[in-house]
């Protein structure tokens, strides 16, 4: 595992900031900004799919009431691909009649998607590798959230009430105010090493006014606010084949 | 009881500016002044919400005005969660058991 991996630092890698509005469909936003990442960095091809594809067309009902990754991945196995937002745009509104999946060309479609383990090191190591994945965390203090490194613990934001899902694009460190401090301080006596903050990078749908240009960053090796829970991604080529291109560190 | 703007202090004036910055930077209007009264206690209701986030944190993230700063939990629940989940998802126990990423 790489010390820090960041694909916003591959030019166009990452789709720009979605805005879910009035719509619970982070599970939807989650989907396509991970299909359409992994079609960017896998084929250089930068598309953009249709959210609203994903809603209209959704196996559960409305979609603007919530949703899961999964079946979102289920709905593009079944349509064989997504359209274009550009063919296809968000509408923030279910419309399930007009699910018309044959109606426009498709413009990416996955091969499947799997669960990785919960294990926050071994999602780095597949992230740096293979691209970004989503997650599922109890959004608690995103609300509020304004820049930095959360860190809660599981009295502050309980890891098995996930609640949004949002798109994991990096990861990295910090070094935190007190090892900066220590470092100095102790000079005289003791030397002690930095203290750094080790943190993930994740992309949210709801708009780009929103925390750290749309992204935001969680403590990464203490399960902050879930994040290990649903760790999901499709999948674009086989199992065996690598990206084209290796996240930035 | 609901916390109201008035009970927030010596500073009511700096909170009524807080607010109209609020306004102006993500462009809210209200349609009548009960709605924005209402607005400005949810606003400073929130503004003590952060506070409290800013202490529980343990990391270096800053916590206050967002553009979500005019709702209420429950408002913000309903617009932007994933209640389908709310109170967690099914229990999906360990679903992948290999150590390598391409099995499913």
């Amino acid at each position: 595992v790489p010390f820090s991996c960041d694909w916003r630092k591959v030019a166009g890698a990452i789709s720009p900031i979605k805005d879910q509005k009035n719509c619970n469909c982070c599970w939807a936003m989650a989907a396509a900004g991970n299909i359409e990442t992994l079609w960017r960095i896998s084929f250089w091809d930068f598309v953009d799919v249709s959210v609203q594809e994903l809603l209209d067309c959704s196996r559960c009902g409305d979609g603007c009431q919530g949703g899961f990754v999964w079946d979102a991945f289920i709905t593009v196995l079944n349509n064989s691909g997504l359209a274009s937002e550009k063919d296809y745009p968000f509408q923030g509104k279910v419309r399930a009649h007009r699910c018309h999946p044959k109606k426009y060309q498709k413009v990416a479609w996955i091969q499947d998607f799997i669960m990785l383990q919960n294990n926050e090191h071994r999602i780095a190591q597949y992230l740096a590798t293979y691209g970004p994945i989503t997650v599922t965390i109890n959004m608690k203090p995103l609300r509020l959230y304004r820049k930095g490194v959360i860190k809660a613990t599981p009295t502050t934001c309980d890891p098995q009430l996930v609640d949004h899902s949002v798109l994991l694009v990096g990861f990295g460190s910090v070094k935190s105010e007190e090892g900066i401090w220590a470092e100095t301080v102790s000079s005289q006596s003791q030397p002690q090493p930095p203290h750094p903050t080790p943190y993930w990078i994740l992309k949210n749908s709801w708009g780009a006014q929103w925390g750290e240009k749309g992204y935001f960053r969680l403590h990464r090796g203490s399960n902050t606010c879930g994040i290990t829970k649903f760790p999901l991604t499709a999948r674009v080529q086989k199992p065996d084949m690598k990206p084209r291109v290796s996240c930035p560190p | 009881g609901p916390l109201r703007a008035q009970d927030l202090g010596p500073q009511p004036l700096e909170l009524k500016e807080a607010f109209k910055l609020f306004q102006i930077q993500f462009n809210r209007s209200y349609l009548s002044p009960e709605e924005h009264a209402h607005r400005l206690d949810i606003f400073a209701h929130n503004l003590a919400q952060a506070q409290r986030l800013q202490e529980e944190d343990l990391g270096t993230a800053e916590f206050g005005v967002t553009p979500f700063s005019d709702l209420t939990e429950e408002e913000f629940g309903q617009l932007y969660g994933y209640r389908r989940a709310a109170g967690g998802v099914p229990s999906m126990g360990r679903e992948i058991r290999s150590e390598e990423p391409e099995e499913s």
